[in-house]
């Protein structure tokens, strides 16, 4: 563990509470894509199914049940409790663009070919376009309220930290996982774009971020 | 081949 993939954690950790707040305090799911968020779950449920089968710390293990339920109780907010708020016409992504050519490649570029290789694969290529619906969302409705921009910071936040967490592991310890590295360079760079709007002008105190 | 590395990350 390094402090990079340790505050990279706690990035990811506060951007989900920060949804998932934002959602529960507001009764309101208004402008979150609710795609985004069930495509979350399902990289929790694949990547984490060897949280009863390999004990790697308690750390570890805590921040994979504290992940999926947090992730599964947003969802629920999202599709149940204030589905009325759910903006279904603007959340249009067509996910199976997503699913499809993210299981078909799991098939042909994975460390070992078995079931749990192949989920874990899976949920490491999904990761990184599992927030193009949300994006996508923002681009279509041309605005995004500011909790939810910090919500995507924090995201984006923790996938930077976790490049200089590989830099760190392979400076250090010649550790490289190549897949997870690809992978977490392409999520990091969807999010440039919208590092760039939040700079110039969320943080510029226009409370909402509308795009041009 | 089984060259899995260690799944040690979240």
């Amino acid at each position: 563990m390094n402090i990079f993939r340790l505050s990279g954690d706690v990035c990811h950790l506060v951007a989900i509470i920060i949804l998932f707040l934002k959602i529960w305090r507001s009764k309101s799911c208004a402008g979150i894509s609710g795609k985004s968020q069930l495509l979350f779950a399902l990289v929790f449920t694949t990547r984490y199914l060897d949280l009863f089968t390999a004990f790697i710390s308690i750390y570890n293990t805590v921040m994979k049940v504290v992940f999926l339920v947090l992730a599964y109780a947003t969802v629920s907010l999202i599709y149940f409790r204030f589905r009325k708020s759910y903006d279904s016409e603007s959340d249009s992504f067509r996910v199976e663009f997503l699913l499809v050519p993210v299981a078909g490649l799991s098939f042909l570029e994975n460390y070992s070919f078995t079931p749990l290789e192949i989920l874990w694969t899976f949920s490491i290529y999904l990761e990184s376009v599992a927030i193009l619906p949300q994006l996508f969302m923002i681009t279509k409705t041309g605005e995004a309220e500011s909790i939810t921009t910090h919500y995507l910071f924090f995201l984006g936040l923790y996938r930077t930290l976790y490049l200089a967490n590989w830099v760190w592991r392979y400076h250090e310890e010649g550790f490289f996982d190549q897949i997870a590295v690809v992978s977490g360079v392409v999520q990091t760079i969807f999010y440039c774009d919208f590092f760039y709007l939040y700079f110039t002008r969320v943080l510029r105190g226009s409370g909402k971020m509308t795009l041009p | 081949e089984d060259d899995t590395l260690p799944k040690d990350e979240l």
